[in-house]
């Protein structure tokens, strides 16, 4: 066994699955930040009210889907000719403006009026707008708390037509003088309400008065039983600009090791002290989402042969918190999981799951040991993933190398 | 383009450091 080796996880295989019960001890970096929770782990105030689980299948194929809608966002931003031949054969680009949900792995609890009610919402870095289902409602999907009512907050206020928030909605509209928004997400759900302002509660001693947002009151699709949604994406009407007169720019979050324990998600943190940093890259077709510079991996403590322009030419990479596995260039993933694979001889391999090609079976094994993965970025900054972030486990006799490919990027 | 998802950022101090245009990313952050 590799105990001590640094290039090796070693682990117990009864420790790749979550404890059936909530574990979390609080993991809040300070009084103000926001505990962050797995949607479907038992930690979850969803959890009890869920209709079942997503199976992993499932959470996949969403995850796919979530992925598709991204690569259409950022192709149709950097689209400006249309192909005659390919408009010709009825392929055309597809309406939906924003992307989509995902599973919405991770949520958090806030308060929203005067006096304070606790709203369990999703929290997403690849979108701006947040919104919660408002009453009176039209169209509401069944949720995990009362509507929020505005009626019942003293701090609550219509956001007017001619205000700057109203005009500077991409999808804002004038009704009875009401800034009416829209969101469509990439797998169909949609979100239609009423731009307004309230106080917003993150925890005792932190509130964020005349907080805009979304009072969703025609809300379809696959939102499960949350709340709604709270994006923390880079243009100005998202949380996390919002709170940066008050908390500083910017924002830090971790995502707990296992779906039974929590995270926290905090507003103008301050980076931790060990934090190794890339740049922060803006891509102005695109400009809600956060991209960085990959440019190599390391498996195992050795870097494997990917061409730099491999990473470079792929159009950038986006760091996103809805997206479940991450996606590479083709050839990237083939060396990741040729290299990844010739240190796994031992085991018995096990069937694909879904997206995930490269699985394996730990049945009768107590304790099991996989290369170290490290993703190297542009500046020098190494992210060595926790051994939870290299396998996606299924089962025991199915956990998978949680990488895939962007598939065939010619097409 | 590449995504980096969110099982890859398990545990890690995710920080996105706007004043300084930069993401950083601590390990063992929870």
């Amino acid at each position: 066994a590799r105990t001590n080796d640094p290039n090796w996880h070693v682990f117990r295989v009864s420790s790749l699955l979550p404890s059936p019960a909530c574990t979390a001890s609080k993991a809040t970096s300070n009084s103000s930040a926001l505990s962050v929770v797995h949607q479907h782990g038992p930690c979850s105030p969803l959890h009890a009210r869920r209709g079942g689980a997503p199976s992993h299948v499932e959470i996949l194929e969403r995850d796919q889907a979530r992925v598709n809608s991204i690569h259409r966002k950022v192709a149709a931003a950097g689209a400006s000719v249309v192909d005659p031949a390919r408009a010709s054969k009825g392929v055309s680009l597809p309406a939906q403006r924003g992307i989509s949900l995902g599973t919405g792995n991770y949520i958090v609890s806030v308060g929203l009026g005067t006096p304070a009610k606790q709203y369990s919402v999703v929290f997403d870095t690849g979108s701006d707008l947040s919104w919660v289902q408002c009453t009176p409602c039209s169209d509401c999907y069944q949720q995990n708390d009362p509507l929020f009512d505005p009626a019942q907050s003293s701090t609550y206020a219509a956001v007017p037509c001619g205000a700057q928030e109203c005009q500077e909605l991409d999808s804002g509209t004038c009704s009875s003088n009401k800034c009416r928004y829209e969101v469509a997400y990439g797998d169909q759900s949609q979100t239609d309400g009423n731009l307004v302002r309230d106080t917003l509660t993150l925890s005792a001693s932190a509130k964020l008065p005349g907080f805009v947002f979304g009072c969703g009151d025609s809300n379809t699709g696959l939102f499960g039983q949350a709340d709604g949604l709270f994006g923390l994406g880079r243009e100005k009407v998202s949380l996390a600009s919002q709170g940066a007169p008050n908390y500083g720019p910017g924002f830090t979050y971790c995502l707990p090791s296992s779906s039974s324990g929590n995270g926290y998600l905090s507003l103008g943190d301050a980076a931790p002290a060990n934090a190794q940093f890339t740049a922060m890259v803006t891509n102005s077709d695109n400009p809600s989402f956060y991209y960085l510079n990959l440019v190599g991996i390391k498996v195992g403590g050795r870097e494997i042969r990917v061409p730099t322009t491999v990473f470079s030419t792929a159009g950038g990479t986006v760091i996103d918190s809805g997206t479940v596995i991450t996606r590479l260039p083709p050839r990237a993933y083939a060396a990741l999981r040729s290299a990844f694979a010739r240190y796994m001889g031992q085991y018995k391999k096990a069937p694909a799951l879904s997206i995930l090609d490269t699985c394996y079976d730990f049945t009768g094994h107590a304790t099991a040991q996989i290369p170290k993965v490290a993703l190297l970025f542009e500046g020098g900054a190494t992210m060595s993933l926790d051994f939870t972030g290299v396998l996606y486990v299924s089962q025991v006799s199915q956990a998978c190398l949680a990488f895939a490919s962007n598939g065939d990027d010619t097409s | 383009i590449a995504i980096l998802g969110n099982t890859q950022q398990k545990t890690f101090a995710v920080a996105y450091d706007v004043a300084n245009q930069r993401i950083g990313f601590g390990a063992n952050g929870c």
